[in-house]
């Protein structure tokens, strides 16, 4: 069981700390707005009504004991980066602090915030991948070359099996699972047949991923 | 290329123009607020002071006419609601909308949005997890019983190889790639020797990905 302590109850906030407390760790909430401390109290192992960058508050809740610190300030950057100084100073185990902008982020980075985390860019981003190429539903970057990708199966593989596809001879590429509907085959075998709409589990070299991507 | 229209050019409208726009897309940015279209201007194909609630001016800059529309406002749940409606309405091909929270998003889809965003939400509980078990890199859930996971080599797997390490037949885990610094490699061979600090990227089931995490 952990301890967390999270500064600012907007929405990246907030969720936050409904989600530590949901995996059962400890979370106290701290924020300059009343009604947000009244609004998270129920939730949050405890809540406080303080200013952040008053470092005689921080060290009355005794802000060095907990595992990890998270900054959750938005628009108030300078709040943000004087909290998350204040923070690094007094030598908090972790700080994890929210990012306006690409420039606050380079400071919050400067000042040695442990990770710096920029929600709404990161999802315009992801938002973005889906838009454009709305195949692919989720995957995982191995390196600057390979890749897992899960995507919708490309037209031309409907049909075929795992042997007769020509995935691994021709792109270097592994289907790891095939999803039908709600069921799964993990490590499916050479004759497991394709169908449409299935959504293949591939691991490759990028180039080629994005290759069997456009073979749609 | 494809055609984009954002309303709202607060930071989640601004990075999804920005990556659509550097994807090689053409994309229309909206807002009321004239000194951040004046920002956007160099960036977006056009940017239009305007409020996208008034659908005479939806209908003048052709809205329908784009691939897809992203309702990018935020605190103005009513604006962000009628927005959507009108879009609906109107027949655009696809609309995505960012929510401020979970009522606000189940409107959304009650309406019809295709795609509903919860950017701070998400990237809250990502790093929830994170902060958590921070042996766990990237995920992907595959089902509700299976993953694919990117950790950090546990403890008691130091110096084995894949064979001796027993993952496959005592927890149905398959090794797919191994990380080492910098260099990857996948579907690594079975003596090949796991080192302290190496990324493994393994597949089975969940409980047994919980299981090896824990082996620490
Ligand atoms: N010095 C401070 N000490 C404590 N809390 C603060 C301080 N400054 C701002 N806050 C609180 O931080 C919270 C989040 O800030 P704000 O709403 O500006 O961010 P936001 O980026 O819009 O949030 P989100 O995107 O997570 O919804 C607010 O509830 C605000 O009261
Ligand atoms: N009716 C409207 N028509 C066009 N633009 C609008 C309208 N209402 C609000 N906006 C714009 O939407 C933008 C984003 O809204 P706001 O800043 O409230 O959201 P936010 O959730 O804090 O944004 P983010 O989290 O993406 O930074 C603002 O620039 C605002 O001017």
């Amino acid at each position: 069981k952990k301890q967390y302590a999270v500064i600012g109850i907007g929405r990246f906030g907030e969720s936050l700390i409904r989600e530590l407390v949901r995996m059962g760790h400890e979370v106290l909430a701290i924020d300059t707005d009343e009604s947000r401390v009244q609004d998270i109290a129920d939730i949050a192992t405890q809540a406080v009504q303080a200013d952040s960058m008053d470092d005689k508050v921080l060290r009355a809740l005794d802000i060095t004991s907990f595992d990890a610190v998270i900054v959750a300030i938005g628009e108030d950057i300078e709040a943000s980066i004087l909290t998350s100084l204040t923070l690094k100073d007094m030598g908090v185990r972790k700080t994890i602090a929210k990012a306006q902008n690409h420039m606050h982020g380079k400071v919050l980075a400067k000042i040695g915030v442990d990770i710096v985390v920029h929600p709404e860019r990161d999802m315009a981003i992801r938002l973005a991948r889906t838009l454009v190429s709305n195949s692919i539903i989720e995957h995982i970057d191995l390196s600057a070359d390979y890749g897992i990708w899960e995507l919708v199966t490309p037209r031309t593989l409907v049909g075929k099996n795992l042997q007769n596809s020509g995935l691994r001879p021709k792109l270097g590429i592994n289907i790891l699972a095939i999803k039908t509907g709600d069921s799964i085959e993990v490590s499916p075998p050479p004759e497991h047949v394709i169908n449409k709409d299935d959504i293949l589990v591939v691991i490759g070299p990028t180039r080629s991923l994005e290759k069997l991507n456009e073979m749609d």
